[in-house]
């Protein structure tokens, strides 16, 4: 009868001394009270899928975090969201690129995988899904923050320096 | 990014990710988050990988599959050694047989599998990180940058969380 819940809200170059105390502890207490709601239901017997879930729409709420509320901005000034869903059980799957108006990903991404006979839905054609399965839709601007918008010009003022994160030779792919 | 792994009390596991991407993204660029194999799998013959880093890395070297895949064959190994250890009587009949039920990868194995696929991410230059729980209960990190919003609960002992 054991149960594990491990979540993660992001790595990267977060350091010390550009986080205050402040964000420090809201982000500590947001990720405390996510692990706590999805332990919940598992304490309580429920599946590792509703856990999962039911944690992730909590940190997609919080703007602390680059998902839902509080996601970065693309090139073009709005917000495009990325989610995916796997049950071991099964391995059904299911996965969204690109939505711009779904208040839960996640949620769509889960429905993808019950409510639709394919695994990845795209952009406008995910959006149109979501609607269809009444999901609960927000405008893009709903997601904004103050912090990444600054990330954005910051960005776009290096582009504009020349320094360009797409230079050629800095190759990801 | 965010993401989440569990297994549940009947031992099936589950995973989830979700972000925004990457600041200032364009011509449609997506990263690992939303595909299957590279930001998230799950498999109850193995474990469950959530991912969050630099994305097109984690797709070139698939990293939740290849995490999966290799804890399923350790597994796989262990059991069919474990079976080999078993003495057997003059006839050749094993004394007991060793369920594979009974059998699972220790806490230890799995940070050492979850650490050798990210290492080979940072070969190509990656970076970023990866959560994985497995059927038999055990939860793990795995990350080569400075930081990692994470935590982690179980039924076996308390909650914690961490930055860096």
């Amino acid at each position: 009868g054991r149960w594990t819940l491990v979540i993660h809200g992001g790595a990267g170059t977060i350091e010390r001394d550009r986080i205050t105390a402040e964000q420090d502890a809201a982000i500590r207490a947001a990720l405390s009270h996510a692990l706590e709601t999805g332990s919940a239901i598992l304490r309580g017997g429920g599946t590792s899928m509703d856990a999962i879930e039911a944690t992730i729409r909590e940190l997609e709420d919080d703007p602390n975090f680059n998902a839902g509320r509080g996601a970065v901005f693309t090139y073009d000034g709005t917000i495009e969201h990325d989610a995916s869903i796997m049950d071991g059980t099964t391995r059904a799957a299911g996965a969204v690129t690109g939505t711009s108006h779904t208040r839960h990903p996640v949620t769509l991404a889960r429905r993808v995988m019950t409510e639709s006979p394919h695994v990845f839905l795209r952009g406008s054609g995910a959006d149109e899904f979501s609607l269809a399965q009444r999901l609960e839709q927000v405008e893009n601007s709903w997601f904004e923050t103050d912090r990444r918008r600054r990330q954005l010009e910051e960005f776009l003022a290096g582009e504009t320096a020349g320094l360009s994160a797409y230079d050629v030779d800095l190759k990801y792919g | 990014t965010v993401g989440a792994v569990a297994v549940d009390t009947n031992g099936n596991v589950a995973a989830a990710t979700s972000t925004g991407g990457m600041t200032g993204k364009r011509w449609g660029r997506i990263g690992d988050s939303p595909v299957i194999g590279a930001g998230t799998y799950a498999d109850n013959r193995g474990c469950a990988v959530s991912a969050t880093g630099s994305g097109e890395y984690f797709i070139r070297v698939g990293v939740a599959h290849e995490i999966c895949a290799q804890i399923r064959f350790r597994f796989q190994q262990n059991l069919a050694a474990a079976r080999a250890s078993v003495p057997v009587d003059e006839e050749g009949v094993p004394e007991y047989y060793v369920h594979a039920s009974e059998f699972g990868l220790e806490a230890n194995e799995v940070q050492e599998i979850a650490d050798s696929v990210i290492a080979e991410m940072a070969e190509l230059g990656g970076t970023g990180g990866v959560i994985v729980t497995t059927p038999w209960g055990t939860g793990t990190y795995s990350f080569n940058t400075p930081g990692m919003y994470r935590g982690m609960a179980s039924s076996e002992g308390g909650a914690s969380v961490a930055i860096y």
